[in-house]
């Protein structure tokens, strides 16, 4: 149910 | 030179505990500031921020900044070593390719020291912007562990509703459906056992279990978890390690199709 969102759509590398 | 030395040794060994499994390896870097560590799982689902500050350590030496690659197994298999009683210090020469954990037994009879080799690891670093969540809740770290424990028997999802009721956490599987809600604690006499929680709207998010019980393997390192959400960013759950720092854990939630 629903899809698995990782890290990198959320925070930036820097 | 690089040298951490702390009496409360019981310390770094829960923290390996708390991230060993989640974590294969990992950079500590150490400044005069303290030791920070940021990493994330193999699936970039998770990610861990452990923060030790320099001024909760009972010696701190830090000449030159300093990142050291570890195999976080090999150092929960050397910090197994040490005694709960233990003294634990961490030291490492400038740009060296080792380093030396050392165990005092509280009566000074029994000195251990253990050196490991270092890793080069460019793991990439992710910047964490300051949030205002919609939710925070505040609840004993037992009753977490546990919810997280009984609710991944029924499904590997779970549900974390926020209300100004309280928090559900649902899960639905093969074998039927389960809830837990809990209420926000009426009177606060003991704070380390209420359930607090601050709305400024109500959120709704789904994240996969077995993450989550990962993240309370950090369950001994305080009496208090503290979860914060808002709508479609990671969730936080966070460990407070008294006087010196804490454990964060990130987990990215499950998005509807």
């Amino acid at each position: 149910k629903g899809k698995q969102a990782t890290m990198m759509n959320f925070f930036k590398k820097i | 030179m690089f040298e951490a030395r702390l009496l409360r040794g019981s310390i770094l060994k829960k923290v390996l505990e708390a991230i060993k499994d989640l974590l294969t390896q990992a950079t500590f870097d150490c400044d005069d500031s303290g030791i920070q560590l940021q990493a994330m799982d193999n699936s970039h689902v998770s990610l861990v921020s452990l923060q030790l500050r320099a001024d909760g350590f009972d010696k701190y030496r830090c000449d030159r900044n300093i990142s050291m690659g570890m195999n976080l197994n090999s150092v929960a298999k050397i910090l197994k070593c040490a005694g709960d009683k233990d003294t634990v210090t961490m030291k490492a020469q400038d740009n060296a390719d080792t380093v030396t954990f050392v165990f005092e037994s509280p009566n000074q009879e029994k000195v251990s020291d253990y050196e490991m080799k270092l890793m080069n690891l460019d793991l990439e670093h992710l910047g964490i912007p300051e949030t205002e969540y919609s939710c925070t809740i505040r609840m004993p770290s037992a009753e977490f562990a546990r919810i997280c424990r009984d609710l991944s028997q029924f499904g590997d999802s779970m549900v974390i509703a926020c209300t100004k009721e309280g928090v559900k956490f649902s899960a639905t599987g093969e074998i039927g459906s389960a809830n837990i809600k809990l209420a926000q604690t009426a009177s606060v006499d003991k704070e380390e056992e209420a359930v607090i929680i601050e709305m400024d709207e109500p959120v709704t998010l789904t994240f996969a279990c077995q993450y989550l019980n990962y993240f309370t393997k950090a369950t001994s390192l305080s009496p208090q978890v503290q979860l914060s959400m808002s709508a479609d960013v990671p969730l936080v759950v966070e460990y407070r390690i008294q006087d010196i720092g804490h454990i964060r854990y990130y987990l990215a939630p499950k998005i509807e199709d």
